[in-house]
């Protein structure tokens, strides 16, 4: 009857040399919460897909990863959230891409495996299973988060690409460098 | 890319995984973390796999059913499986990243082959473990 979980939360070049004990502290305080979220309801006796969930929630309604809440900006200026959910038992699986309005991605992934003949949505049609499916929406400014927008403008000022950039956005990236010091935000350069 | 493994009571194995995507992708990208079999696989015989890196490299090496597969044919641990994977196949595609992994016994494995990967895990005892680095 034993249960267990493991989480991750991105990899990446992320230093201790470059963490700040406030934002190292913050990272392991999400990662418990959200750990013991999935724990709990393992020791209800509840399944591990209803588990991962919850667990993966917690983090998706965090800033601090880039999922969900503060998922990164993509080249359009736009959010777009992926996710997948499979079970060990029957090998059964759901996925979606490209969704915009969707709050918590897992929950979608989990309706296609469970409600839906297939294993992968995508993009508007998606949302429209979503919303079927009575998944909770929000308005894409749900995911603006300072950190990933000042994060795509610098990406798009060093492609020297100026006309990527409106006016005001290229006040934006000047204005921004305390804001987007290595220091505050180490593991901005690890990988989606 | 956040992701997540577990084993319940009924010795059910299950993995997720989430994410955004990458900083300024184009031409409506998609990595590795919606693609079963790459970012995300589970299969009560052999584990549940959820994976963090440069998904282009991990969609080509089919990462999370790569290590399951290993552990179900060549009978070996989660951990050596998932070292073979990472430490050795994506490096010499010169690829970073990572898994977070778990066998049908409950017992938790990570493998990353990046400076560090954000994880934890809850022990037998119910003690929460957090890493970084």
């Amino acid at each position: 009857n034993k249960v267990a979980i493991a989480i991750h939360g991105g990899a990446g070049t992320i230093l201790k040399s470059n963490m700040t004990p406030e934002l190292e502290a913050a990272y392991h305080k999400k990662m418990k919460q959200a750990l013991s979220a999935g724990y709990k309801l393992l020791k209800q006796g509840e399944s591990s897909i209803k588990a991962i969930q919850a667990t993966i929630m917690i983090m998706e309604d965090s800033e601090l990863f880039n999922a969900g809440k503060g998922a990164v900006f993509t080249h359009h200026k736009t959010n777009e959230l992926d996710a997948s959910i499979m079970e060990g038992r029957h090998l059964n699986a759901g996925a979606i891409a490209g969704v915009t309005k969707v709050k918590n991605p897992i929950t979608l992934a989990h309706a296609v495996m469970v409600k839906s003949n297939h294993v992968m949505l995508s993009g508007e049609k998606a949302e429209t299973f979503a919303k079927k499916q009575s998944i909770e929406m929000v308005s894409p400014d749900y995911f603006y988060t300072e950190r990933r927008w000042q994060q795509l403008l610098n990406v798009l000022k060093d492609d020297s690409d100026s006309t990527q950039l409106s006016e005001d956005e290229q006040q934006s990236v000047s204005q921004a460098s305390p804001f987007m010091s290595v220091q505050r935000w180490p593991d901005d350069k690890k990988f989606g | 890319t956040v992701g997540a493994v577990a084993l319940d009571v009924n010795g059910d194995l299950a993995a997720g995984t989430s994410t955004g995507g990458m900083t300024n992708k184009k031409f409506g990208r998609i990595g590795d973390s919606p693609i079963i079999g790459a970012g995300t696989y589970a299969d009560n015989q052999s584990c549940a796999i959820s994976a963090t890196g440069h998904g282009e490299f991990f969609i080509r090496a089919a990462v999370a059913h790569d290590i399951c597969a290993r552990v179900l044919y060549k009978k070996i641990p989660l951990q050596q499986a998932a070292d073979e994977v990472i430490m050795e196949k994506l490096v010499n595609m010169k690829a970073e990243g990572g898994i977070v992994g778990m066998s049908p016994k409950g017992e938790p494995v990570f493998s990353f082959n990046s400076a560090g990967m954000y994880r934890g895990y809850i022990d037998a005892e119910g003690n929460i473990h957090t890493a970084i680095y």
